[in-house]
């Protein structure tokens, strides 16, 4: 018997929206000798069944297509299933963002957290501060993202049901802001005399918050996502503890410690971007360090172990009533040889002491990969199948913990990603039926 | 399947697909229809990932037949 169309159904309308947070992506498959029917509330959610779908063809060693009698239910487990790229240590093509979209939709995760810029580099070009790029990126020419670039990497992520979620880093990891934008870096001091380096942005100037208003104004109408990423990492107070109109700003604000100066430059920088009607995520940090946060604020934990492990983090924020994204047991750029995915495998994302309604505050998690020793020669093959494995904690049920039967099916969409033009690597020893060259 | 789906009821069943007649299409009941770009270019974009891109059969490159 043969199956010639498959039907598909949403309830919901919106087909020009962009996917957010909230987005329901539950759909059911029935595929029996009365119907082939796709069922979802949302488009969002019949993507996922069309990805479904797709991995349950199969071929016959003739080369006939066939499907079997099959009956899915499913919708995911966590509403936030995300992949960190960090584009500003290596500069990455726009075609290997994109290539990676395209796999993310293979693992059903839903938001590609847009690492810009950081301190080497600031490809991001920007319409009201050009000099950023011209002077920060690593070549203004080829080096950059320009708006049309930002703009298609926008689209072609909702088309495949994907938020774009930018992270622009700030008061540290700046250093790249500093030759396009003079004034906005702290200039750091060898005993009474500026030594010529800079540090992180100056919390003390108003230029600085004048600034920050019109870049993120302009970063709040480029990306339609409800949420900017606004960083809040690893700020080191040794340039700001060098600077005299930084000590004394501080005494005349009463400080004795710079993580209340760093809260106050957050604290201005969280109401600027509250301003313009988006919500944020921060890193830990911003959280640990006690700034006054919106409640609806997303604290996202990264540290493995300081100051204290990743799960109690997650408890001490869920227990201050924020949402939580987790990401430290899940750093793709570490990598260990041999069979490093089942730890990522095994960990248990609510697996903290805490109350239904405090578990429910954990939204999800992101893998990442820094880009560090990561470029378009081998992003790939290091981000999957391992990010995968992230997918599948993020998606699929608490009971799916079976090391085995990952491991075979793992194997399986790998050969998948092979044959789909994704330079996976293995996950241990065996083979694909398929090996196609043009991977 | 990877991810794994909450519930799979799976039977040895099995159904063909003929590529040169397959197609995807919205239920006459559905909130989308053709037009919604979301779903359609899904539907080009999940031809392709599963018959290939060209028309069915693919012609040999050749121009011979078996």
């Amino acid at each position: 018997v043969s199956k010639d169309v498959l039907v598909v159904s949403v309830v919901t309308e919106g087909c020009n929206e962009f996917p957010m947070l909230e987005s329901l992506e539950n759909y059911t498959l029935t595929i029996d000798d009365d119907q082939c029917l796709l069922a979802a509330s949302t488009i969002w959610g019949a993507l996922r069944g069309l990805e479904t779908f797709s991995q349950l063809v199969w071929t016959s060693a003739e080369g006939t297509f066939f499907i079997n009698k099959t009956s899915i239910k499913d919708f995911p487990r966590f509403s936030h299933r995300g992949l960190l790229l960090d584009t500003s240590r290596h500069y990455l093509p726009l075609s290997s963002i994109l290539d990676t979209l395209d796999v993310m939709a293979y693992n059903k995760l839903n938001v590609f957290h847009w690492h810009l810029v950081d301190d080497p580099s600031f490809p991001y070009d920007s319409i009201t501060f050009p000099e950023l790029a011209r002077k920060g990126s690593y070549n203004p020419v080829t080096h950059i993202y320009t708006a049309q670039d930002v703009k298609e990497v926008i689209e072609y992520a909702r088309l495949r049901g994907i938020r774009v979620l930018a992270e622009f880093d700030t008061p540290g990891h700046t250093l790249s802001w500093g030759p396009g934008v003079p004034g906005l870096l702290t200039p750091c001091y060898s005993g009474t005399q500026p030594s010529g380096d800079f540090g992180p942005v100056n919390p003390i100037l108003n230029s600085t918050y004048k600034f920050m208003s019109s870049f993120f104004l302009e970063i709040s109408s480029v990306f339609p996502d409800f949420y900017l990423h606004l960083g809040g990492d690893e700020v080191d107070f040794t340039c700001w503890r060098s600077n005299p109109d930084i000590q004394a700003f501080m005494k005349k604000k009463g400080f004795d410690d710079f993580r209340q100066l760093e809260s106050f430059y957050i604290q201005m920088l969280l109401d600027i971007v509250s301003a313009y009607e988006k919500g944020y995520v921060v890193w830990q940090e911003v959280f640990d360090n006690k700034v006054k946060v919106r409640p609806d604020t997303i604290v996202q934990v990264w540290r493995d172990k300081k100051p204290v492990t990743y799960m109690e983090e997650v408890e001490l924020v869920t227990k201050a009533g924020f949402r939580v994204l987790l990401s430290a047991p899940w750093y793709l750029n570490h990598i260990t040889y041999g069979a490093d995915w089942k730890d990522m495998y095994k960990v248990e994302p609510l697996d903290f002491e805490g109350s239904p309604e405090e578990k429910a505050l954990v939204i999800g998690g992101e893998a990442c990969m820094w880009g560090e020793w990561v470029d378009s020669t081998n992003l790939v093959p290091r981000l999957w199948p391992r990010g995968g494995v992230v997918a599948e904690r993020l998606w699929s049920s608490n009971l799916t913990t079976n090391l085995d039967f990952a491991e075979t099916r793992l194997s399986h969409f790998r050969c998948l990603l092979l044959r789909r033009g994704v330079q996976a690597e293995p996950i241990g020893v065996g083979y694909c039926e398929q090996e196609f060259e043009e991977t | 399947l990877w991810p794994w789906p909450r519930s799979v009821q799976a039977s040895s069943r099995r159904y063909r697909l003929r590529p040169a007649a397959f197609a995807f299409r919205h239920h006459p009941g559905s909130a989308a229809q053709p037009g919604c770009d979301v779903l359609d270019s899904a539907f080009a974009r999940y031809r392709r990932l599963l018959f290939g891109a060209g028309p069915w059969p693919p012609p040999s490159p050749s121009g011979q037949r078996h």
